[in-house]
């Protein structure tokens, strides 16, 4: 682990009471490399280290740690003042309905969060309807259907309409059958494939949603720092859902993401099973990046 | 005394950062550049030290026979398998559109039983080559849609089997001991398959060597096929797949048309991952 990396690399700096400058150094050669194995973005690490430099050198090491677990403790810190996420992930319109829209690369599990975010809301209390715009890929409508049936959401779907007509469709829908929460899912795109980022940007502001969310597979490398920064400019989202985590990638990927946008993480999902779904909490993925 | 035209530490730190953000990875990219200097020391050149790079990633990935194996005058069985999300489906459309253009018969297995319309998914693909589609109903014995693709292949004499799997995350215990009864099933009835694809989607970071590893020992992965190539992530992982694990790329997808599918070229690829 990171920690006992940094414990074996202090035991040849000593130190009294103060986290020296060489001792910083030394720790943040192996933080960089524990960053970078977690496929956080060289150059978010950069000044992720730099921002950790600043706080490390000189400051009082506390009497109940070690120098090196007052680095740790530095850099967790740090962390999960990046990866954000708070008590109330959603926001609600005080004039319903809340429009959600679900947005992001092919296959990070946008669908399938769609129809999880579905439920959790209902079990909240609130009554969803989610609304099926992925035209392109073959069955994705057929998908979603599917999902709202299993977790009992309704879903609107349209045939011989464009995306952009059936999310203002489903909205209306929605205001016609009184539900409070409209959950839009698109078709996966890529953030260079100029077409479809205008129709997610045509899509939003045809139906204005309170919520964007970016839906980003938690396996991702070094490329989400670049399609985070071109998903914030083409279509500009709210919050992030960090997908997949119950399998063994350390994620660094999220770090890139908030540090780029700016915008808290917001769900996690982290099963194949519709339930498996909640509002995130920094303090386990800041541990699991580290390693 | 001034060395001008060698290469500065700034050189170094980019040549670097061209292969931690192709997520080479960190040792890999610590290893070649440490190796690297020390083979550069009389350069002053940094594009000669770039080519020299270009060359010897070229020669990790070998130039090795990269087509699909194939049974020729019998069945040919293909076996897809891969996490959640890479592109199995579509990729086993894409391959089937291609065996159809060559005037060959194709079965496609739907052994994804698990995932809402994922075999609707695959009838879709299937209806665009003309390919026939042997399915169970949802939640069924994916081994037993396996064995039902062999039996329809062999009877109606097919050339081509392709085995379609549901994703499944390679830190799931009992789906990789599914996933291995699925490869064994189809063995017992025809022989060991003639391929079995690992799909990896490009923009995957250093996870996918941990799925390499796993999928072939659950598997006997023979093949990569690289997914989603047509975005902007360089797919550097293959590199320690082929290294660590002697798995060759033998596909790349390229977008999410019938025809976006190519041979590997180590070549293209080097000098789309340097560029
Ligand atoms: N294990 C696991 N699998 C997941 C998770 N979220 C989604 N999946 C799976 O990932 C795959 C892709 O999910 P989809 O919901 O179809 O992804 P998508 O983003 O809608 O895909 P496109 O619409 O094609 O862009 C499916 O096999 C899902 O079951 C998760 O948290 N854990
Ligand atoms: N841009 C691009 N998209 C691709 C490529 N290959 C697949 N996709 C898209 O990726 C998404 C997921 O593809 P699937 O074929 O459903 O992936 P899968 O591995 O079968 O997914 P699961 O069965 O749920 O694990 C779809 O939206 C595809 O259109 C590719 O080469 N380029
Ligand atoms: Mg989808
Ligand atoms: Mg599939």
């Amino acid at each position: 682990t990171l920690s006992e990396r940094l414990e074996s690399a202090f035991k040849r700096l000593r130190g009294r009471g103060k986290l020296t400058e060489d001792q910083v150094n030394e720790a943040l050669k192996e933080v960089r490399t524990a960053l970078l194995e977690a496929d956080v973005h060289l150059n978010v690490v950069r000044e992720f280290i730099s921002r950790v430099r600043e706080r490390a050198v000189g400051q009082e090491v506390l009497k109940s740690l070690s120098p090196a677990q007052q680095v740790v403790k530095i850099v967790h810190e740090e962390l999960v003042g990046i990866l954000g996420g708070s008590a109330k992930p959603l926001s609600f319109s005080p004039k319903p309905p809340t429009v959600v829209m679900i947005a992001g690369l092919q296959g990070s599990g946008k669908t399938t969060a769609a129809g999880k975010l579905a439920g959790w809301l209902k079990r909240k209390g609130k009554r969803p309807i989610l609304v099926a715009c992925d035209l392109q890929r073959p069955a994705a409508v057929q998908q979603l259907v599917l999902l709202g049936e299993q977790v009992g959401v309704p879903v609107v779907t349209r045939d011989g309409m464009s995306p952009v007509e059936v999310a203002a469709a489903g909205v209306e829908e929605a205001i016609r059958t009184n539900r409070d929460v409209v959950i839009v899912d698109t078709a996966g795109r890529l953030h260079v494939d100029e077409e479809l980022m205008q129709e997610a940007a045509d899509i939003k502001r045809r139906i204005n949603p309170l919520e964007t969310l970016f839906v980003a597979d938690s396996m991702t490398g070094q490329d989400a720092a670049t399609v985070a920064a071109a998903f914030l400019e083409r279509v500009d989202f709210t919050g992030t859902v960090l997908t997949k985590l119950d399998g063994d990638a350390r994620g660094g990927a999220a770090l890139s993401i908030a540090h780029i946008s700016g915008r808290p993480l917001k769900f996690i999902s982290d099963g194949e099973k519709l339930d498996a779904f909640e509002p995130f909490h920094p303090d386990r993925l800041a541990s699991r990046i580290l390693g | 005394i001034f060395n001008r035209g060698s290469l500065t530490e700034e050189d170094w730190e980019d040549i670097e950062a061209l292969l931690l953000q192709a997520d080479v990875g960190v040792v890999a990219t610590q290893r070649m550049i440490a190796d690297l200097r020390e083979r550069s020391k009389k350069e002053t050149d940094p594009e000669a030290v770039v080519q020299t790079l270009h060359a010897e990633l070229v020669a990790i990935l070998g130039d090795g026979d990269r087509s699909l194996a194939r049974n020729e005058g019998g069945l040919t069985i293909w076996l897809v398998t891969g996490v959640n999300g890479t592109g199995k489906t579509t990729t086993i459309g894409k391959l089937a559109g291609r065996l159809a253009r060559e005037g060959k018969s194709v079965v496609l297995a739907a052994a994804d039983t698990f995932r809402a319309a994922a075999d609707a998914q695959l009838e879709t693909w299937a209806s665009r080559s003309g390919a026939e589609v042997v399915k169970h109903a949802a939640g069924a014995d994916p081994a037993a849609v396996a064995f039902d693709g062999v039996r329809a292949a062999k009877a109606r004499g097919s050339d081509f089997l392709i085995v379609d799997t549901a994703g499944r995350l390679h830190t799931k215990t009992s789906l990789m001991e599914e996933l291995a009864k699925i490869r064994r099933v189809v063995e017992r009835e025809a022989g060991p398959p003639h391929e079995v694809l690992l799909v990896l989607d490009a923009t995957t970071g250093q996870n996918g060597i941990a799925q390499a590893r796993a999928f072939t020992e659950a598997a006997g992965v023979t093949g990569i096929a690289l997914t989603k190539l047509d975005g902007t992530a360089k797919g550097g992982i293959v590199i320690a797949c082929q290294q660590e694990l002697g798995l060759p790329v033998k596909l790349v997808g390229l977008g999410e048309g019938i025809e976006d599918l190519a041979p590997f070229d180590p070549h293209a690829f080097v000098d789309a991952l340097l560029d």
